[in-house]
């Protein structure tokens, strides 16, 4: 699940 | 992290920064689109509101704060300090027929219908079209300072960085968000033709001027 992971791009 | 992915951040900074110095060296923000700016500073505040809840690594952290931090102190200069300079009636793209639409995208193609989710769809959506009012303005006066044209291919770059970081973590990491590269690829294609005109132009030493 992608959408789970944390956003760290910015 | 990786090369592209830095490279494609510092980028991102490099071209937040030449604008802030452009307009501060010169005292003027003749030829920069204030809208196109303010739906920046949108950007980032609808997507860094997570500095609040999630903390990611300090050099995550730190950037978003000083790409947020540049954004406002951009439109400060802008709309508060050097509005005098401020060529409001070349800046006539109608913002509202981009922040709609991308705001009713974001709430119905999203990975999760929450707030925080649909407030980081929306600023990726918006990120992809924030640029239109400026590439609107310079169509429209036919031309750009050539400080302007660089700040232009740093943004443009670093949107072509992050295409190249997002094929490293397919391949490298399994890992892939079809919002972000989607939208990072339309953006990336909005700089097409200016990359071909900096390119042919600029950097062959001449002013960014467009044929009438």
């Amino acid at each position: 699940h992608q959408e789970s992971k944390e956003k760290d791009e910015l | 992290m990786n090369i592209f992915r830095l490279t494609g951040d510092l980028s991102h900074l490099a071209a937040i920064i030449i604008l802030l110095l452009k307009i501060w060296k010169s005292r003027s923000c003749a030829g920069i689109s204030g809208k196109s700016q303010i739906l920046f500073a949108i950007v980032f505040t609808t997507r860094y509101l997570d500095l609040l809840s999630t903390f990611i690594s300090l050099y995550n952290s730190c950037m978003k704060v000083i790409y947020i931090g540049c954004a406002y102190a951009t439109v400060y200069m802008i709309y508060m300090k050097f509005r005098a300079t401020y060529d409001g009636n070349h800046d006539s793209f109608r913002v509202e027929f981009l922040v709609v639409p991308v705001g009713g995208l974001a709430v119905l193609i999203n990975h999760d219908f929450s707030f925080m989710e649909i407030l980081w769809t929306f600023s990726i959506y918006l990120e992809s079209v924030a640029i239109l009012p400026q590439l609107f303005m310079i169509s429209k006066t036919g031309e750009a300072e050539t400080i302007t044209t660089h700040y232009l291919f740093c943004l443009g770059l670093y949107r072509a960085l992050y295409i190249f970081n997002w094929v490293w973590r397919f391949y490298f990491e399994g890992f892939f968000d079809l919002i972000a590269i989607v939208a990072g690829v339309v953006q990336t294609i909005l700089y097409c033709d200016f990359f071909y005109l900096y390119v042919t132009k600029v950097l062959k030493g001449k002013k960014l001027s467009l044929p009438a």
